[in-house]
């Protein structure tokens, strides 16, 4: 039965997208079956895989607004035993367009539910904000992993982050877990980084990923090539962390 | 009569809070009288100028979504010459509070003209979104002020952008220009950074700003310590940066 996993945090550029592609080829890499759901407007997370957006019929769109079967929309990726549902500019429509639908927070869930059991592990990148499409992914999920930049402006919405989980969790989704907390962007050189996982370390005990993402420019090359960085550079330090990250979620498998 | 510029891009973390902050703040150093909105329901634009949001009573949100006159709202900061519309986490509701209000677009607008003329300029920090908060910034604006990442998915996103710009250029505010495209977190040692400078100069051809702004720590440092970088290390290279982007700006006043 697949693990629904949600990327999220309202903070802009923190490594959701990043992360979502990485831990997804990683995950692959270790032979489980992934899919990786885009509802992103902005669409990164299929350009990482290299998918031209301006070719696709079919999209998360579709799915989420005119109820097309899950499996008509998904496409494959470079990576071998991972699949994407693609996410295109319509997208940005679809908050807006959810508002006045039916039972409108359980949307993904319902349009997921055909492919859960064909799946290990189903990531779903998020956008930065906490409207009704990152809500879809938390109500859908079965945990949430939240990526947190090494800088001070990503610790003020973490407080905003946890109590919409709490909301999803108390109204939409009373199994939502906390997958855990990712540091990403580490510069060691500065103290402000240094400070910044204390500080996370101190509010999440327990909860916080034992891989550390450092700053890496081969992570931010990788997607103008079209793949995710295990297979543009897998020696460099940004590939191992996720490398490393993969295996910490798999462990969490076993409850 | 006040320039009225938004500060706008719907990618997370490209810049957005730290270019509202240290362009206003190097503004005012030149004299000018400047007014900072923040409508980010993270409010990061808030606490870079070191106000407590806890403490604040009357916010971005009252002034929105309750009609509270403005001036009842703005909030002194450590710039002299600069004033802040702070935002709290109330804001967070606004945009679905905002759906069903009558002449929702224009609310912003509305809201700031009682001081308009008070101020050289308004700066308006955006949230990562093109929605209704976003649209109102585009709606009460003369002009909109892009910054770009140097990176690959700082790219994709900018033609959503300039499609919703026209979108309410043509029925909404048909004054909007482009104040300028800023190039943001440039680093000189990757490819990358380089191949992004190009493409975006040939993309905006003539409304790119010189001014470059380069990665520098002290940029990120400052809002932890409550200022404007002009006040925590005015020699830094971020500091030169954003005070080169305000003479820039203010060479545009003579249009
Ligand atoms: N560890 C890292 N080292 C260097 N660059 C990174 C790292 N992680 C991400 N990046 C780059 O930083 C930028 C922001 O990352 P990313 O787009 O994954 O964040 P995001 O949270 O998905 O952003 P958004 O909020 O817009 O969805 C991207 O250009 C990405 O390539
Ligand atoms: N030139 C720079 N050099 C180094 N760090 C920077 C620079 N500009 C911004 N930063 C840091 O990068 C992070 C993202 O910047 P910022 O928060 O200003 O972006 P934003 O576009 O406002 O994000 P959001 O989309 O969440 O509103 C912040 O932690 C900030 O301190
Ligand atoms: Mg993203
Ligand atoms: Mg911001």
């Amino acid at each position: 039965m697949g693990r629904v996993i949600a990327v999220a945090n309202q903070k802009g550029g923190v490594g959701k997208t990043t992360t979502t592609v990485n831990l997804g080829a990683f995950l692959a890499r270790n032979g489980r079956s992934v899919l990786v759901v885009d509802i992103d407007p902005q669409g990164n997370a299929t350009s990482g895989f290299g998918v031209a957006k301006g070719e696709l019929e079919k999209s998360a769109y579709h799915v989420l607004i005119d109820d097309l079967p899950i499996k008509e929309a998904i496409v494959p990726t470079p990576v071998q035993g991972l699949q994407l549902l693609p996410a295109t500019i319509d997208l940005a429509g679809a908050e807006i367009e959810l508002v006045v639908a039916l039972s409108r927070e359980t949307k993904l869930k319902r349009s997921l539910s055909p492919v859960v059991g064909e799946h290990d592990y189903i990531l779903i990148d998020c956008p930065p904000s906490l409207g009704l499409l990152t809500i879809n992914a938390l109500t859908a999920a079965d945990s949430v992993l939240v990526p947190i930049q090494c800088e001070f402006y990503a610790l003020e919405g973490v407080t905003q982050l946890m109590n919409t989980v709490n909301i999803v969790r108390n109204s939409l989704n009373p199994g939502l877990q906390i997958e855990g907390v990712l540091l990403t962007m580490f510069d060691g050189r500065t103290n402000l980084a240094i400070q910044v996982v204390d500080e996370v370390k101190k509010h999440f005990r327990g909860k916080v990923f034992r891989s550390i993402v450092p700053r890496n420019v081969r992570l931010s090359e990788a997607p103008s090539h079209g793949v995710p960085v295990v297979l543009y550079d897998p020696r460099s330090r940004g590939a191992e962390a996720y490398s490393e990250l993969a295996k910490e979620v798999i462990e969490h498998e076993q409850g």
